[in-house]
């Protein structure tokens, strides 16, 4: 029964033209030509530039990271995936206004240190936990 | 804050923020980190005349702990803490005028900032010694107490906490682990720490601490004393629905 199945929905896929390049709700209109798998971008988080020195003593910043990109049918090149990522990308295939596309999210995070004054001026020194983007993956 | 990054080869969905949209998302993140929004009227850090012992000893602690060199951290108690707060000396009695015997000097401390759900792995008191000539090259007794319960006409009731013995010469910060008094703050809910200090010769006389170098309110910023707790998260802070 799983053969024929796969069978069928291999059938499926292929009589779906262009398949992949047809927009999810997610897309983004750009196309195919401008697309980019589902990895960690760089991203540099600014207190000062958020005005919030007068409270924070350290970092002044601190690089966060942040996922982005597309997760597309085969997630083989992405190694964060799950089973369940695998095979909501593939309905999504054939259902993409049903079944929304996998998101790529952080797969791993890690934890910052920031050293602040509080209402009383008593300083406190704190280990921010998730705060840093390790690894990003579809999900 | 990546405005100078390139940006990535796509674009986002985005959408205009409404007016008052900005400042609750930057109330909701200040809230997730933990951070209180502005503090009360302070000079800034950099345009402090001197900076306090307090801040001077947590930057300390803060570069031991994002430091990768692998050097070790000088405080035994940093691996396992989440949370670490300084707590500057609110009120300090001194009874060390006159020959009323023995002399002390106390100091009182504000807990009610601790976040609730936390829970104390270890405190410090922190009391920087100068040398002292009087008297001259000897041992010297220094021991802490809390004060349980303050009585109007006798003695207060005090649980003894940590005892240090150093030469008078010696000169640095002294580091009195109150960590004890730590398991009664948390089940009196008692939020006023007094602590008192009393420093004794070897041959058993008290000596007032001024007098021994042991340094308090009046000393430069960089000197006073603070105490320091250390805390470990119960709990990683909920975002609050928005």
């Amino acid at each position: 029964t799983a053969r024929l199945l796969k069978k069928k929905q291999l059938n499926q896929i292929n009589r779906l033209p262009h398949s992949n390049k047809q927009l999810g709700i997610f897309d983004d209109g750009h196309g195919s030509h401008s697309r980019e798998f589902c990895r960690r971008h760089e991203l540099y988080v600014n207190f000062r530039d958020l005005g919030w020195l007068d409270s924070v003593i350290a970092p002044q910043g601190y690089s966060a990271y942040y996922c982005a990109g597309e997760c597309i049918y085969p997630l083989n090149y992405c190694t964060n995936t799950t089973n369940h990522a695998t095979m909501q990308a593939l309905v999504h295939l054939m259902k993409p206004d049903i079944v929304p596309k996998v998101c790529c999210v952080p797969t791993e995070l890690s934890a910052i240190s920031m050293l602040y004054y509080d209402k009383n001026s008593n300083v406190i020194l704190r280990r921010e936990r998730n705060m840093v983007v390790q690894a990003c993956g579809c999900q | 804050g990546g405005g100078h990054l390139p940006r990535p080869p796509h674009v986002f969905p985005q959408r205009r923020l409404g007016v008052g949209e900005p400042r609750d998302m930057q109330r909701e993140i200040q809230e997730m980190l933990g951070l209180p929004g502005r503090p009360r009227s302070r000079a800034p850090l950099a345009a402090a005349q001197q900076p306090a012992s307090a801040p001077l000893f947590m930057l300390d602690l803060y570069h031991a702990m994002t430091d990768d060199s692998g050097g070790g951290s000088p405080q035994p108690h940093l691996n396992s803490a989440d949370l670490i707060m300084s707590f500057v000396n609110i009120v300090e009695r001194d009874r060390s005028l006159g020959y009323q015997e023995p002399h002390w000097k106390e100091f009182h401390f504000d807990l009610t900032q601790i976040p609730a759900g936390e829970a104390v792995t270890a405190a410090e008191f922190r009391i920087y010694k100068e040398p002292s000539i009087h008297p001259l090259n000897t041992t010297l007794h220094i021991s802490m107490f809390e004060v349980v319960q303050e009585h109007a006409n006798r003695e207060s009731d005090l649980f003894f906490l940590d005892l240090q013995t150093l030469r008078s010469a010696d000169e640095g910060w002294l580091v009195l682990d109150i960590t004890a008094a730590s398991d009664q703050w948390l089940l009196t809910q008692n939020k006023d720490l007094g602590l008192r200090l009393y420093v004794e010769t070897e041959d058993g006389h008290s000596m007032d601490p001024g007098l021994a170098g042991l340094l308090g309110q009046q000393a430069p910023r960089s000197r006073q004393p603070f105490m320091v707790g250390f805390f470990r998260a119960s709990r990683s802070p909920v975002r609050a629905p928005r």
